[in-house]
């Protein structure tokens, strides 16, 4: 996948890290510290339609010279940037009655994105 | 919601500036977080748990993994860890109250319970111990007995035993009583309720009900 770095346009993963701290959460999460609320975010411009974010084969290349190179009529508009794969977050919390409480939520932390 | 430009519904232009959004995303993480915790808010804390009881409770669920399910599922689990509160106690039996949250009243499936207990027994005795659960029925003002277990223990250390389907329905009803009563003095004097790291918990493992229940055949 590719993390966004400085004024990159294209399809990226831009993190964001939430510091359990920072927003007052420590005293009832027990861990993690924080929450990787990464994103994607950038432009899919037609000739990286459909590229599923991870680096690109020869024949991956060719497929999108040609389809940069045929009419852009032809091709499907509005690819857009989204996540293409993704991890689940466990977390250790107290609950209101002071229960410990463990649990996983699924597809919590995006890993890489993509243009669909 | 964000401004977007353009034919995608979630994707920003790459020149989005992350600190001039700081607080929207970090007010987006905490709505996000608590919606996938089921919760309106977060939760405010009645009574801390010392850190030696957390540390010696997950040390005791690490080393007893519940039994995976066998049907590979995605709705969501949780594992939660209930210390008792001691409630009516004499020389004769004790009762441990166990109080569950708002999440596990209504759309939850209580898979499993595990009671653990911790024993300090003088050396080369055996001694019995009944643990009984206790139900309030609708109605009733008085708790009644729906089943009982008898332990027996002959050393030192924690015990643990794996609560029937009464116990599990008391969880998902948000309230569950055990009554311990032992066969002697000794044992009486042998359980350990109050030192912190050692205090007597309750580990239930439940599933978030799906919307509606797809068995796949």
């Amino acid at each position: 996948g590719i993390n966004c770095q400085g004024l990159s346009r294209m399809c990226c993963r831009q993190e964001f890290f939430v510091d359990f701290r920072e927003i007052g959460w420590h005293d009832w999460i027990i861990q993690p510290e924080g929450y990787a609320m990464n994103f994607c975010t950038g432009q899919c411009p037609l000739h990286v339609a459909g590229m599923p974010g991870i680096s690109a084969s020869f024949h991956t290349a060719v497929l999108n010279l040609l389809k940069a190179n045929t009419d852009a009529g032809t091709a499907g508009r509005g690819s857009c940037c989204v996540p293409t794969s993704r991890r689940p977050l466990s977390l250790l919390y107290y609950d209101r009655d002071s229960n410990i409480v463990k649990t996983d939520i699924p597809d919590m932390v995006v890993e890489t994105c993509g243009c669909s | 919601n964000l401004e977007t430009d353009g034919p995608c519904p979630a994707c920003w232009g790459a020149t989005f500036d992350l600190e001039s959004h700081r607080e929207l995303l970090l007010d987006l993480a905490k709505k996000s977080i608590l919606d996938k915790l089921h919760l309106s808010q977060r939760p405010t804390l009645s009574r801390p748990v010392s850190r030696e009881a957390l540390k010696t409770a997950l040390r005791r669920l690490r080393g007893t993994r519940a039994e995976t399910l066998l049907e590979h599922d995605q709705r969501q689990e949780y594992e939660i860890i209930s210390f008792a509160d001691t409630g009516l106690s004499n020389i004769n039996q004790t009762r441990l109250e166990f109080h569950f949250s708002d999440r596990t009243t209504g759309g939850v499936e209580v898979l499993q319970t595990r009671f653990m207990f911790f024993m300090q027994l003088p050396p080369n005795t055996t001694q019995t111990m009944n643990i009984r659960v206790l139900v309030l029925r609708p109605y009733d003002t008085n708790l009644t007995l729906t089943s009982q277990y008898t332990l027996q223990v002959d050393a030192s250390g924690w015990y643990q035993l794996l609560l029937g389907p009464e116990a599990q329905a008391a969880c998902s009803q948000g309230h569950l009583t055990l009554e311990l009563v032992p066969e002697s003095q000794l044992a009486h004097s042998s359980l350990i309720l109050d030192r912190f790291s050692h205090r007597p918990f309750v580990a239930a493992q439940v599933r978030v009900e799906g919307k509606h229940r797809v068995r796949r055949r």
